[in-house]
């Protein structure tokens, strides 16, 4: 058994694990259509001539593509100035890169998936929702107010609609803080709802909660991930020494 | 004159089938796709003279020469992969993220005398 450990692990390391992948439960995320893509393209004959380090799909250098998926939480009425904001974390574990590998590209992408109560509600021109994006810059203490350790990413209006609203955002100087330890303190992704409707008619959209009759839109359920792409030195010879 | 030994057809240098089945080693669990891979490898000898097919460098050819007149002082030339391809592999890591990892010279497409 020793021995297999051992030609496994010289296997595994050959591969650029450290250790054998144990992957939680039985339950299984599902593989992001674009990584099917990508794996089927280079499955194809003429990909065997392409180079293996670099990720066309992006335009990057790169032999490693991660869907790093999102361990933040749902926080409601966190801001004290707008009960009925919906406020997500959103935390991406970076760690999960090796320290030899090269960054080359860290792309977070959010989908904003609607739930019409009714779709009349929609043709009705539903009014915009305000969401910004912002990055945490250290830990809020207790009591502290979380707005002032918040720098601003991004801000938009979004107007609801039946697919969901994809947001795309290169954060790749940002991900490479955040591999330092203690530098990773996440993101935070605010909704508030249009300006006009009276806040106390609202219910964010929390999974179990009811929201008014007369209002045909919900906050919508965030969800995120991050496209990190790296080059292993160690696998990626440079083309003119093979 | 060194005796030259007859080279049966299946003893020269190419490429030999080698499939690699995860599944052989446990690791279905966390490969996502391939479920295996054709790897191959090389073998065989490099006789002499050594001819156009298999591939050799000048250098090959002049120790294949050497290797007739000193069989016990030079060996043959070795056969090994001239021309090698990558593979893609698909699977979970510790955080159940998915990776998409590709790697370079994982498949011989060829094999010479070096």
């Amino acid at each position: 058994a020793e021995d297999r450990n051992t030609r496994e692990r010289l296997f595994l390391s050959s591969l650029g694990l450290s250790e054998r992948p144990q992957p939680a439960g039985s339950h299984r995320r599902p593989v992001p259509s674009e990584l099917w893509r990508m794996f089927r393209r280079s499955e194809s004959i003429q990909a065997r001539d392409s180079d293996p380090c670099t990720v066309s799909e992006y335009g990057v250098r790169g032999n490693i593509i991660r869907h790093v998926q999102d361990q933040g939480r749902l926080v409601s009425g966190w801001s004290s100035s707008c009960q009925a904001c919906l406020v997500k974390q959103l935390f991406f574990n970076v760690s999960v890169l090796q320290p030899v590998e090269l960054l080359s590209l860290a792309q977070l992408e959010i989908r904003l998936h609607w739930k019409p109560l009714r779709p009349a509600g929609f043709l009705r021109g539903p009014r915009a929702v305000s969401m910004s994006l912002s990055k945490v810059i250290r830990a809020t203490l207790r009591g502290a107010d979380p707005q002032a350790n918040r720098r601003l990413l991004l801000s938009r209006s979004i107007r609801p609609q039946l697919e969901p609203t994809a947001i795309a955002m290169d954060l790749t100087p940002l991900a490479d803080i955040w591999r330092k330890p203690g530098h990773n303190y996440g993101l935070v992704v605010e909704l508030s709802p249009p300006l006009s409707v009276d806040p106390d008619e609202l219910t964010p959209f929390l999974p179990g909660n009811a929201f008014p009759l007369e209002e045909a839109w919900t906050l919508p359920l965030i969800e995120a991930s991050l496209v990190v792409v790296s080059l292993n030195p160690h696998q990626c010879h440079s083309r003119q020494r093979r | 004159s060194a005796v030259h030994l007859p080279v049966t057809p299946s003893n020269i240098c190419k490429a030999r089938r080698l499939y690699i089945d995860f599944k052989d080693v446990g690791w279905q669990d966390w490969i996502i796709a391939p479920p295996g891979y054709m790897a191959n490898y090389c073998h065989g000898e490099c006789p002499f003279p050594l001819s156009e097919s298999l591939n050799g460098t000048n250098h090959a050819i002049l120790q294949t020469l050497v290797h007739s007149l000193d069989p016990q002082g030079t060996p043959q030339p070795g056969c090994a992969p001239i021309r090698l391809s990558p593979i893609s592999m698909l699977y979970y890591d510790n955080n159940d993220n998915v990776v998409l990892r590709h790697y370079q010279d994982m498949v011989v497409d060829e094999c010479g005398c070096r």
